[in-house]
């Protein structure tokens, strides 16, 4: 059993078990600013853990991040380790993060849909939903991107239980789902959301169900510019970015046009690494630039968001 | 476990509306159990879709009877799975 971070090979992918194992690691190594917390179940009961970053103080404004919605997008907990890492390692070191964290608190979901995960890797390397069991049909899972309660059930999701972008009953059936809505919902100062998600090299927001421009459209436009312009300095990756529905499609019931309509006036949903080539299957050796070439365009949004109280 | 023997990722460049329209119905067609990894949106945006090995020659005519550019992204899935699975047993060692 790997006991320390400097020696989890961040440069693999890894497998449910050995993932909340490293949280665990992460937590020992870094006690006085991580913790793990459990928000939930999912359908299949396997925990649904959250890693939280704080120094401390009650009811702090908070940053929402989560990788691994779609269990197949192995890419995005991959980047997820690394960059839970990555903030706790630098806190005290970095004057950005450690500007933020002395505000604001982190939540970290790195494996947001675990039963699809372990599926994954254990019968389906490209499986992407839940793993609920649908009434009346022989089809299993729900798109956990599309179950949520922003435009649910319009033309940018399926009815189908057998497509997979199925939507689901209603909104929020999903355990997984539920259990975030819960816990933004609870908490009540979330002011950033990032959603992960690969691989379109696209950099995201609200709304996706709607052609409307959110009221904040401008804001959102400059800072995902910017972001995607820092994330381009490193191996020259190019991004598009916008919100959904001009960018990449309509699309109903998203989390972050949910959170947008919720409150969180900052919420961007990111398609990481690579444009034809691998797809879903790419090689572990692009983990590590992934992660790399990400981590300015998340520090710009955090930082903007810490200095654009609201 | 499933096994992916055979099945190739399609990269597909739609030049226009009317050829969007065709890839999706292409895509309902469940017999042919095709899987969108990027689905069909606007033409310039293209479309990966991952064919089960017993459905390529099918969706292989209906693209160039059609006109529609293609490229194969992957060759064989399965391929690729094992080297991913080969390179993890390697990191654990």
């Amino acid at each position: 059993v790997e006991r320390s971070t400097s020696t989890f090979d961040f440069a693999s992918y890894h497998t449910l078990d050995e993932i909340y194992d490293w949280m665990d690691i992460l937590v020992d190594n870094h006690p006085s600013l991580v913790s793990k917390i459990q928000i939930g179940q999912s359908y299949e009961n396997r925990p649904l853990y959250v890693l939280k970053f704080s120094t401390g103080g009650p009811n702090r404004p908070a940053i929402w991040l989560d990788t691994g919605i779609h269990a197949r997008e192995w890419i995005t907990p991959a980047t997820g380790i690394w960059t839970a890492n990555k903030i706790a390692e630098e806190y005290g070191r970095d004057p950005s993060v450690t500007a933020i964290l002395d505000s604001m608190d982190i939540f970290f979901e790195i494996v947001t849909n675990p039963d699809g995960f372990a599926f994954t890797h254990s019968n389906n390397r490209l499986w992407r939903k839940t793993r609920s069991t649908n009434t009346g049909s022989h089809c299993i899972g729900v798109d956990p991107n599309r179950n949520w309660d922003a435009g649910f059930g319009g033309s940018g999701s399926s009815s189908n239980p057998c497509s997979e972008t199925y939507r689901g009953p209603y909104a929020h059936s999903e355990r997984e789902v539920k259990a975030i809505v819960d816990f933004i919902r609870g908490h009540r100062k979330v002011k950033l959301v990032i959603s992960i998600h690969s691989y379109s090299q696209m950099l995201l927001f609200p709304y996706g169900y709607k052609t409307a421009p959110v009221p904040d459209h401008q804001e959102l436009n400059e800072l995902a510019k910017k972001a995607v312009s820092d994330l381009a300095a490193l191996y020259g990756t190019k991004y598009t970015y916008g919100s959904m529905v001009d960018t990449i499609y309509m699309a109903d019931g998203t989390s972050i046009d949910w959170a947008y309509d919720n409150g969180v006036k900052y919420a961007f949903s990111f398609e990481l690494r690579d444009t034809g080539r691998y797809g879903f299957l790419l090689p572990s050796t692009q983990i590590i630039p992934t992660a790399t070439e990400t981590w300015p365009a998340l520090l710009d949004i955090m930082v903007h968001v810490l200095e654009h109280p609201y | 476990e499933k096994l992916f023997v055979g099945d190739q990722v399609l990269h597909i460049m739609a030049s226009n509306e009317e050829h969007i329209t065709l890839l999706r119905v292409l895509g309902e067609q469940e017999e042919l159990q095709l899987d969108f990894w990027r689905h069909p949106t606007s033409p310039g945006h293209p479309v990966d879709l991952q064919v089960p090995f017993p459905s390529l020659q099918a969706v292989k005519i209906f693209l160039e009877v059609n006109n529609i550019s293609y490229s194969i992204m992957i060759e064989d899935v399965q391929e690729l799975l094992n080297e991913e699975k080969k390179t993890m047993k390697k990191s654990r060692r």
